[in-house]
């Protein structure tokens, strides 16, 4: 029985024990990024782990800002990302890019892509939980941040984006409704993360499909061959399929994985906060997770994950908690009547191949 | 000249609000992404280093590696420098990949430079951030096309957070 999601809720759920924490002694680090007038306060770090960080190591601050930390309120995004990023990557150095856009002409995710142009040694993995309308963006700015991206992954940087919190979004085109995809986490070469819900909202159980979990399929880009197979089984098998007017079957189809999106518990501003939703929650418990494999990669001198997806399609999603119930929220008009894509056995555009089982996947990724 | 962003939504997000024109002699920064090289190659390496049945999976690419294969071209960084200096932009910097280059310009000089253009102050989001930007299209010399992607600082504003309550906080006196 528990009253929300802590860290030992999501360490039992995911399977890691006491000892699924970085030893450190590598040169192992993660980071999350911030682009909000919103900081992270060490105290209610402090305080968060003296309340829900007992049964398992931890480090006690953050060991690098980088950019802007101003001195206001601390914001409950801010305070989920530090949190969990480090409860399920524990004991892991731990980064906060804060690029709250410095002067009042800048743009935050601009800053914070060129902050990674400009520092050789990085952090392996990094998760953010910014994201835009597909369709709010130039193509020129989109084609560029997605070079920005492939830039990263060349790097063998671990990219993950938050999948966004409007299932497969709405809008209207020339009167008709479509689905509305969201970028970065339409990017070919980040992995984007899902949300689920406990089956048993009170109960550690298996995880169904949180509604507001984004996913969907890309506009700007197609298909990239690593999915090729496990969408297009998806598209032939699912029985739920809305109408292909809705989404362009042959883009890039999002999300990758999926965690936990619904009920966190966050200490923001000293003050304990119940029901916190949303994939910028998933986001930075899938990131510690494949930390803490990379630790393992680290210590046995292998490179770290790197970019993961065209690993993870090969595999078919080994190492993961199939999610295989629910659907999540879309239009509200009489064609799809609110409803978007549905999830099923293997890989679905609402929880990717679905959530980590820790040993299972570090023993699928530990080696080569 | 040409528009480099025609398709950029400049629409005020909900929450925004103008406060009118900017002063002329204001300083801003705008950011210029640089047309690079060897788009295409990256992406092969980066297919080459995520494949694990590939020889080269972990081989990752140094930074500096990356800087070598996408760096503009001189000609490219020698006609916007060029543009730049004369437009009387000051303390430009760059990154290690060469390929954003930010600059201080006056509002006056912005608007000079990138026709079309026009700033305003906003204010907005949860924490009243104040922003420049300008809701009408900036257009580039012609001569810029090969070498400049967008400039930005214009149009985007900040992200705001979709994170959420559920259920949502029920105020006193609304409830039923």
């Amino acid at each position: 029985l528990h009253l929300g999601v802590t860290p030992s809720v999501i360490r039992k759920r995911y399977n890691l024990t006491s000892q699924d924490v970085g030893s450190g002694t590598s040169n192992n680090s993660q980071a999350c990024a911030q682009f909000l007038e919103q900081y992270f306060h060490d105290s209610d770090l402090a305080q968060f782990m003296r309340l829900f960080g007992g049964n398992f190591a931890h480090q006690a601050s953050v060991a690098r800002v980088v950019g802007q930390q101003g001195r206001g309120r601390a914001g409950i995004e801010a305070s989920l990302d530090v949190q969990y990023l480090m409860s399920a990557g524990a004991n892991i150095s731990t980064w906060v890019y804060s690029s709250p856009g410095r002067h009042e002409g800048q743009e935050p995710f601009l800053q914070w892509l060129m902050l990674l142009s400009n520092e050789s040694a990085l952090p392996h993995v990094h998760t953010v939980s910014y994201g835009d309308d597909e369709d709010s963006l130039s193509s020129a700015y989109i084609q560029r941040v997605n070079t920005e991206l492939m830039k990263a992954a060349a790097r063998g940087l671990t990219l993950l984006f938050a999948s966004g919190d409007s299932g497969a979004g709405c809008w209207s085109v020339s009167g008709r409704h479509q689905f509305r995809p969201t970028f970065p986490a339409s990017s070919p070469y980040v992995t984007t993360v899902g949300g689920t819900s406990f089956q048993e909202p009170f109960l550690i159980t298996n995880e169904i499909v949180d509604y507001i979990s984004g996913g969907g399929f890309s506009n700007v880009f197609p298909r990239p061959s690593y999915q090729e197979e496990a969408v297009t089984k998806f598209l032939s098998s699912s029985p739920h399929l809305p109408p292909s007017s809705y989404f362009n079957a042959s883009g890039r189809a999002y999300p990758d994985v999926a965690a936990l999106s619904d009920g966190y518990w966050v200490v923001s501003n000293r003050v304990p906060i119940p029901w916190v939703s949303g994939t910028s929650a998933s986001t930075p418990v899938f990131g510690g997770i494949l930390s803490l494999i990379n630790e393992h990669r680290i210590l046995s001198g292998r490179p770290p994950l790197g970019f993961l997806n065209p690993r993870l399609y090969q595999q078919h999603g080994a190492g993961l908690f199939d999610v295989t119930r629910g659907c999540h929220e879309s239009c509200l008009d009489e064609e799809v009547e609110g409803q978007g894509f549905c999830s099923g056995p293997g890989w679905d555009p609402v929880t990717g191949w679905g959530t980590p089982n820790f040993p299972a996947l570090l023993k699928t990724l530990l080696n080569p | 000249s040409y528009s480099p962003e025609p398709d950029q939504r400049r629409t005020l997000p909900p929450g925004w609000v103008s406060l009118g024109r900017a002063d002329p002699e204001e300083e801003l920064s705008l950011t210029f992404a640089l047309r690079q090289q060897n788009v295409e190659r990256l992406s092969e390496l980066v297919q080459a280093v995520s494949d694990p049945s590939s020889p080269q999976y972990g081989k990752y690419l140094t930074l500096e590696n990356v800087a070598d294969l996408v760096r503009p071209s001189p000609l490219t960084l020698h006609t916007v420098q060029k543009w730049l200096l004369a437009a009387g932009a000051q303390k430009c910097h760059s990154v290690i990949t060469q390929d954003f280059l930010t600059c201080w310009l006056s509002i006056r000089q912005a608007e000079l430079l990138l026709p079309g253009a026009e700033f305003h102050h906003y204010v907005g989001g949860p924490t009243e951030t104040h922003v420049v930007r300008s809701p009408h299209p900036y257009q580039l010399p012609q001569a810029l096309a090969p070498h400049v992607d967008f400039v930005g600082g214009l149009h985007r504003f900040p992200p705001t957070s979709s994170l959420r309550q559920r259920p949502e906080p029920q105020v006193t006196g609304t409830v039923g």
